[in-house]
C-alpha cells in the first residue's frame, strides 16, 4: 500500500492511497484502502489520513474516521488522536499497520505498531526526511 | 506553521534492517524522496493538495518496490486486484475505485470517480469502462507482474497447500 497527505498554500487538505491488497488475498477481498473513513480521509476542520496494514482491523474500527473525530470533537491534537486509534484501539485486538496524519497546522503524526514503516515528510520549512524503520 | 506540507507511506509491516540488504534500503529511500519531490514541486508552485497527493502516489504506484500499481501483489487465483481511494477536505468529496486490473494509475481512477461522477466508488470492470472513458490509461495486465511478487506468491501458495493437507 502507499499513500499521501498534503496541506497547500490555500489551507485545503487531501488524502489518498493505493493498493494492491495482501498477497494470497481471496479474489473480491477489498481492504480499507478504498473506504473512505477507513484507510482514507480528508476533513479541513480536522486532519487528512491514510493507512496501512491489516485492512479488515482498519474498516471495524472505522480508523481515518475517527482520527479525525477525536480531533474534531474531542479535541485532541493530531499525534494524540493518531496515536490513540493505533496504540490503544488497533494494537490490542492485533490490527496491525500505521497512519500517516496531517492537519491544517502543518502538523505531522506517523505511528505505526509494525517494526517498520515506509515513509517520508517534506514541508515549506523542512527538508525531505525518509524513514524505514521503527527505531528511527 | 508551514505554508504547505506533504507526507506519505510506502506500506507498514515485518521491515527490519536484518531483511534489508543495502542496496535495497537505498532504492527504497531515492524512490520515497522521489514521491516527495514530485508532490512538493506542485505544493511549493502553488498547487493544489490534491495534485499533490496524486503525483506523489504516482510516483510509488509505478515503482516495483511498492505494493501499488506495478508491483501489486497477487490474490489466491495468481492475478492482480488493486484499491484506491481520495479525499478533498475541502468540501468532503470522495472518491474510490476497487478490485480493479488494468488501470495503470489506479488513484487518477479514483479522483475522476470523486470529480467527474456521481458516485463515491466504482468497482471491478465498471470502474476500469469508466476510467476508460475519463481517458485514464489502461494496461494489459502483465504490466504488473514483478519477479519478487510471483515468488512471494508462489511461497504463499505452497504454505496454503500445505496448511490444507496438515
Amino acid at each position: 500500500t502507499c499513500g499521501a497527505v498534503a496541506l497547500d498554500k490555500h489551507g485545503n487538505l487531501a488524502a489518498g492511497t493505493s493498493t494492491g491488497g495482501m498477497t494470497y488475498k481471496m479474489k473480491g477481498r477489498v481492504g480499507d484502502s478504498p473506504i473512505i473513513g477507513a484507510g482514507t480521509y480528508a476533513d479541513n476542520n480536522g486532519c487528512a489520513i491514510s493507512a496501512t496494514g491489516h485492512g479488515e482491523f482498519f474498516i471495524r474500527n472505522v480508523v481515518a474516521f475517527q482520527i479525525n473525530a477525536l480531533m474534531k470533537y474531542k479535541d485532541l491534537s493530531l499525534d494524540e488522536a493518531a496515536r490513540y486509534m493505533i496504540f490503544e484501539v488497533l494494537k490490542p485486538i492485533g490490527g496491525e499497520g500505521g497512519v500517516i496524519a496531517l492537519d491544517t497546522l502543518g502538523n505531522i503524526s506517523m505511528p505505526f505498531n509494525t517494526a517498520g514503516m515506509y515513509r517520508g515528510t517534506i514541508t515549506s520549512d523542512k527538508n525531505a526526511e525518509v524513514k524505514i524503520y521503527g527505531d528511527e | 506553521q508551514p505554508a504547505w506540507a506533504l507526507a506519505i507511506h510506502g506500506g507498514a509491516g515485518t521491515i527490519t534492517k536484518e531483511s534489508m540488504t543495502p542496496e535495497l534500503e537505498q532504492q527504497y529511500q531515492e524512490k520515497l524522496d522521489e514521491a516527495l519531490q514530485a508532490g512538493s514541486e506542485i505544493l511549493k508552485n502553488g498547487g493544489t493538495s490534491l495534485d499533490a497527493v496524486c503525483a506523489a502516489i504516482n510516483v510509488m504506484e509505478d515503482s516495483p518496490l511498492f505494493n501499488a500499481g506495478k508491483g501489486a501483489v497477487f490474490t489466491a487465483e495468481g492475478i492482480n486486484e488493486m484499491d484506491a481511494s481520495i479525499m478533498n477536505g475541502e468540501n468532503l468529496m470522495a472518491g474510490a475505485v476497487a478490485g480493479v486490473k488494468r488501470i495503470k494509475n489506479p488513484i487518477l481512477a479514483a479522483r475522476a470517480v470523486m470529480e467527474k461522477s456521481p458516485h463515491v466508488m466504482l468497482m471491478g470492470d465498471g470502474a476500469e469502462k469508466f476510467a476508460q472513458d475519463q481517458g485514464i490509461e489502461l494496461v494489459d495486465s502483465s504490466y504488473f507482474f514483478t519477479e519478487n511478487r510471483w515468488n512471494s506468491y508462489l511461497k504463499a501458495r505452497e504454505k496454503a497447500s500445505k496448511e490444507n493437507f496438515g
